[in-house]
């Protein structure tokens, strides 16, 4: 799971 | 960081600063959908609870701190200091229809059962048909002001930015979120009407009226 793609876009 | 997803943030943060100073200035919320506007603040409220978990720059941080107190603010615009001004008989969309769908989609179609993930799944579907109380209005009377169309434009045109940030992001770095791309695609379908009539009306200097 990609959070950090997740937690970047608005 | 790339050029569609930043153009698509600052086309967010102009609908949003269009839309506060259209009414500030006015003194008035007539044509804005108050319903929308609910629908936004429940939307960024539930995507933004990883602001006290994970911190990603303080663009990030910044961006999400204004889409959230901005959304706040056009609430008590639109409910307490302008109130008399909100045109409540023509904003009759009933949000339960969409929120109640958008929850049960989010329990049924998400990446993990965390709440933290069903929410914000939550949030990308109710983002994606938010903006269904506003349009229904502008059809209802037939027009909108040609600021309002302002906003609805560039409000429109953040998702279909983020749209072609998805493409890059998936070409460059083979990244993709199938949930984020389908309600993006969504949301943006949503407006196409509204963009033709934009296009040939309002930058023509013609108001933006429904053939009756």
């Amino acid at each position: 799971e990609d959070w950090g793609y997740k937690h970047d876009e608005l | 960081m790339n050029i569609f997803r930043l153009t698509g943030d600052l086309a967010h943060l102009l609908a949003i600063i269009i839309l506060l100073l259209k009414i500030w200035k006015t003194r008035s919320c007539a044509g804005i959908s108050g319903k929308s506007q609910i629908l936004f603040a429940i939307v960024y409220t539930t995507r933004y609870l990883d602001l006290v978990t994970t911190f990603v720059s303080a663009y990030n941080t910044l961006m999400k701190i204004f889409f959230l107190a901005s959304s706040y603010a056009t609430m008590y615009l639109i409910y307490i200091k302008f109130k008399a001004t909100y045109d409540h008989n023509h904003d009759t969309f009933r949000i339960e229809f969409l929120v109640a769908p958008a929850f049960v989609l989010a329990m049924l179609i998400t990446h993990a059962y965390t709440l933290l993930e069903v929410l914000w799944t939550f949030s990308i579907y109710l983002e994606s048909v938010a903006i269904l109380p506003q349009l229904f209005m502008v059809s209802k009377t037939g027009e909108a002001e040609s600021i309002t169309s302002h906003y609805l434009f560039a409000l429109g045109s953040y998702r279909a930015l983020y749209i072609l940030n998805w493409i890059y992001r998936y070409v460059m770095e083979n990244n993709y979120d199938l949930i984020a791309i389908v309600a993006g695609i969504v949301q943006t379908v949503l407006y196409c009407d509204f963009f033709y009539l934009y296009v040939t009306k309002v930058l023509k200097g013609k108001k933006l009226q429904l053939p009756a």
